[in-house]
């Protein structure tokens, strides 16, 4: 099944709890949204500084969330 | 694999040094 890299998705998952990078990476894998793995870092990149979420850090960790 | 998982959180986190 193919998965969609859009700022609705990503805006969902961090609506729906605190992620990290890589969280929010692995939710987009390269082999389900037909991107290279430097179109995924860019698009992700592009959508996190227009969603500009909040940030804290959790166990060391820097997540990224959204407050609905 | 888990480090091409690190490597890309890595380019992503570097990515949004500036913005962060």
């Amino acid at each position: 099944r193919e998965v969609q890299l859009t700022e609705d998705a990503v805006r969902r998952y961090l609506a729906r709890k605190p992620m990290t990078t890589k969280d929010l990476l692995k939710k987009f894998p390269a082999r389900r949204t037909a991107l290279s793995s430097e179109q995924t870092v860019n698009a992700l990149a592009q959508i996190l500084k227009r969603l500009n979420p909040e940030r804290k850090v959790i166990g060391d960790k820097m997540h990224f969330f959204l407050k609905e | 694999s888990s480090s091409e998982a690190d490597e890309m959180a890595a380019a992503l986190e570097a990515e949004l040094n500036d913005f962060m």
